[in-house]
């Protein structure tokens, strides 16, 4: 599964 | 890091570009009116966490209205060109052939499908993923149908390539750095960087190899 990651890029 | 940095700001020039020609010299020749109205739709549907004001930098902030207005602006200013010149406008619409709906439709799918949590903002933030990654492709088109592009076109999409090409390294920097990987991004970034190729291959076939054409 995957860990949600922070929308951090434009 | 420094390809990200570099990667937005050429980002941002393709914007800035664009504008202000379209701005001083009040012409649209080239370009297309549907690729700008979906960069609108992207920027609009991936930058909706300004909503939630769980802002993560000023810099971040400032882009990201800056990339909804300059957009939302784009449009505005191509309208104006209707009244200024139909002519001109007209003919830009006639060859603006390209059917949306083909890009929009599956990408919506394609979101509802591979994204990391069900929720109305991160759904739209998965289709805004798709639909940049694809974008570009009425532009394309319509160049690849007349075979000619001016000077604006030919920075603007050269300029969004860039930012592309910048995004990859920015990305293997960041696994090595910070170990992360953020697939969806990574993957639709890819995609639309090899649609840029594409426009590089037919740059160089149609526009350089062909006649009537200056470089810039």
């Amino acid at each position: 599964t995957s860990t949600q990651l922070e929308h951090d890029e434009l | 890091n420094i390809f990200r940095i570099l990667g937005d700001l050429s980002h941002l020039a393709s914007i800035v570009i664009l504008l202000r020609t379209v701005q001083k010299t009040r012409q649209v020749d080239g370009i297309s009116l549907k690729t700008q109205l979906l960069y609108v739709l992207v920027f609009c549907t991936r930058y909706l966490d300004l909503l939630t004001f769980r802002w993560k930098s000023v810099y971040n902030t400032l882009m990201k209205m800056v990339f909804i207005g300059a957009s939302v602006r784009v449009i505005q200013l191509i309208q104006e060109c209707k009244t200024r010149n139909a002519v001109a406008y007209k003919d830009m619409m006639a060859r603006d052939t390209f059917q949306i709906k083909y890009l929009v439709g599956p990408c919506a799918i394609l979101a509802l499908v591979f994204n990391y949590k069900f929720t109305v903002l991160e759904l739209c933030w998965s289709f805004s993923l798709w639909l940049e990654s694809v974008a570009i492709l009425p532009q394309l088109f319509m160049l690849s149908r007349s075979g000619k592009a001016g000077t604006l076109t030919t920075h603007y999409i050269f300029a969004l390539g860039l930012y592309r090409a910048l995004y990859i390294p920015n990305w293997i920097w960041r696994y090595y750095t910070e170990g992360r990987l953020e697939k969806l991004s990574v993957f639709t970034g890819l995609l639309q960087t090899a649609l840029y190729s594409d426009f590089f291959y037919i740059y160089y076939k149609k526009v350089i190899k062909g006649a009537g054409f200056e470089l810039p």
